[in-house]
């Protein structure tokens, strides 16, 4: 299902959340 | 006084059949309604006053009709003649409108566009007036300075279905939706506009202008993390000196979140979630979108 | 999610149309109507017709080559091979310039502009951020932050595009790393609520033999 494997593919990007140095700051 | 009053009411009469509006609100004015001589009853009290001001609104005089409102804001709370509180409030709402009270005016057009009953004593109401009182609405919630409280109003205006048939639809999503407006809507949507809410200010904008340059700052504030001056006066369409200004401005009144730098001629935009929280946010967002998937496998019958 | 459900009904009357087209000409003409549609940014459906195989081998070839680089390509894949594709319309060239941006934050969460203007062939920083506003942010195909300072786009969102068959493994990899990193994850809390559990117990007992000594203490005192 091509639809499917797209909306996955978009959620597998979804990962790292963020990557933002005030939030690497934060975070740590 | 009596006769002075009938004489008075006849010749403001006369003026208004001759659009001579002020001059007949002024021929009202000059009775006395607060006689210590003869008992005047509160709703032909409310009725005058309420006249008084719908004359001199004809001829968009804020200032003396405002008086006469506020005279009549007395006397309102204690009528139950619906008709003249109707027009107490249609007129109130207007006042605020020419006054530039852009939002309050909004939420005062907004209620009377709500009005369920189709016939208040002689007077019909129909679509039209509840439709224009509507647009009214949604003009000055656009107008109105841009902020939380703004925001809030637009949340209401675009849920409202009845919105959506209005031909002032579209620049209402895009505000709603936080999107920056270009220069072609932005002179449709000045098409719209009475002459007050196109007037020019005392810093060369006009009314117009300065709604727009402060939406399209919120809007730059929402898309970018921090820019410079320059580039944001290149997309407001206005020099960076006064870019910064208004920015300033807006982040003073607590409209807008962020910091300026002078020396690296910057404007840092902050959110209103801190990092931490919008970490957390995008987290949730991923668990409803493979939600969204998991359900798309099951209604597949994956 | 939102970006499937808006294109999931464009995607099905292309395909229905594909399947029953019968002149090249007009397969050819859909390819050029699909691929310049504003809502769509998904052909691997339409690809998947059989109907299209018809062109393979006739004049209109290279419309089909094009529907596999708007399903699969980018703009600089086009500028390699424009002398064997048909000529972009204004609304082709912007949609393979959309399709190149997710094509990138697919690889990264940070795009740097000046990767962002050689890739879409782009002059200056103004144009540039207008497109990423107007094309791809206010589209819903991507959510993001400019930044002027470091000069990127960070991207929060992006929606999937069409998937080649060698993506899939490296789908599967990833999603066995999170499987596996959320397994150990269970695991470590777990382990740190029995090691809680006990360290409390521990204290409780403790608690308790020293408040037994303190009364035989003050027993004895007695």
């Amino acid at each position: 299902d091509h639809s499917l494997l797209r909306q996955v593919s978009s959620l597998l990007r979804r990962l790292p959340a963020m990557e933002s140095e005030k939030f690497q700051d934060d975070f740590l | 006084e009596e006769q002075v009053l009938i004489i008075r009411e006849k010749l403001a009469e006369l003026y208004e059949s001759e659009q001579q509006w002020s001059k007949a609100a002024q021929m009202l004015s000059g009775i006395d309604l607060d006689s210590g001589i003869r008992m005047l009853d509160e709703t032909y009290k409310l009725s005058k006053c309420v006249q008084i001001a719908r004359l001199y609104l004809e001829d968009d005089d804020a200032v003396n009709a405002e008086a006469f409102i506020n005279k009549a804001s007395f006397l309102v709370s204690n009528s139950h003649h619906e008709v003249l509180n109707l027009q107490y409030k249609v007129c109130y709402a207007r006042i605020l409108d020419l006054k530039r009270k852009f939002l309050e005016a909004a939420l005062r057009y907004y209620d009377i566009s709500q009005i369920e009953k189709r016939q208040i004593g002689d007077e019909e109401i129909d679509e039209e007036a509840l439709e224009q009182a509507l647009s009214a609405a949604v003009t000055c919630t656009i107008l109105a300075a841009a902020g939380p409280q703004r925001s809030r109003v637009l949340a209401t205006l675009y849920k409202d279905e009845r919105c959506s048939k209005l031909k002032i639809y579209p620049i209402l999503q895009k505000v709603y939706l936080e999107r920056i407006l270009r220069k072609p809507e932005i002179d449709a949507f000045a098409e719209e506009l009475k002459a007050h809410q196109k007037a020019l200010l005392p810093d060369n904008f006009t009314v117009l202008d300065r709604a727009m340059i402060e939406h399209n700052l919120l809007s730059a504030s929402k898309l970018y993390t921090n820019i410079s001056f320059e580039e944001l006066g290149a997309l407001l369409g206005i020099a960076p000196q006064k870019a910064e200004k208004i920015a300033s401005r807006m982040i003073y009144e607590d409209r807008m979140r962020g910091s300026i730098d002078q020396v690296e001629a910057v404007i840092h935009f902050e959110d209103d979630t801190e990092e931490l929280q919008q970490w957390d946010q995008q987290i949730v967002g991923l668990c409803q979108a493979l939600n969204d998937i998991l359900d798309s496998m099951t209604s597949k019958g994956v | 999610m939102d970006i499937e459900r808006k294109q999931a009904e464009i995607v099905d009357h292309f395909v229905k149309q594909a399947a029953v087209l019968d002149a090249e000409a007009s397969l050819a003409n859909l390819i050029a109507e699909a691929t310049s549609h504003p809502s769509l940014f998904a052909f691997s459906e339409i690809l998947s017709v059989p109907n299209l195989t018809k062109l393979e081998g006739t004049q209109f070839a290279s419309h089909l080559e094009l529907l596999r680089l708007f399903a699969y390509g980018a703009c600089s894949d086009y500028k390699s091979n424009s002398d064997r594709l048909p000529a972009l319309s204004a609304d082709q060239v912007r949609k393979l310039k959309q399709l190149t941006v997710l094509m990138l934050a697919e690889g990264n969460k940070v795009l740097p502009y000046d990767q962002l203007m050689q890739e879409l062939d782009v002059s200056n920083v103004r144009e540039l951020e207008d497109f990423l506003i107007n094309d791809c942010m206010y589209a819903g195909i991507v959510r993001g932050k400019l930044d002027q300072l470091r000069r990127c786009f960070e991207v929060q969102f992006a929606a999937g595009r069409d998937l080649r068959p060698e993506q899939l493994n490296n789908m599967i990899q990833t999603l066995e790393n999170w499987l596996g990193t959320s397994d150990n994850l269970l695991h470590t809390i777990q382990d740190k609520i029995k090691w809680a559990d006990a360290m409390s117990e521990e204290n409780k007992k403790h608690r308790k033999e020293i408040e037994e000594k303190v009364e035989d203490a003050k027993q004895s005192f007695k």
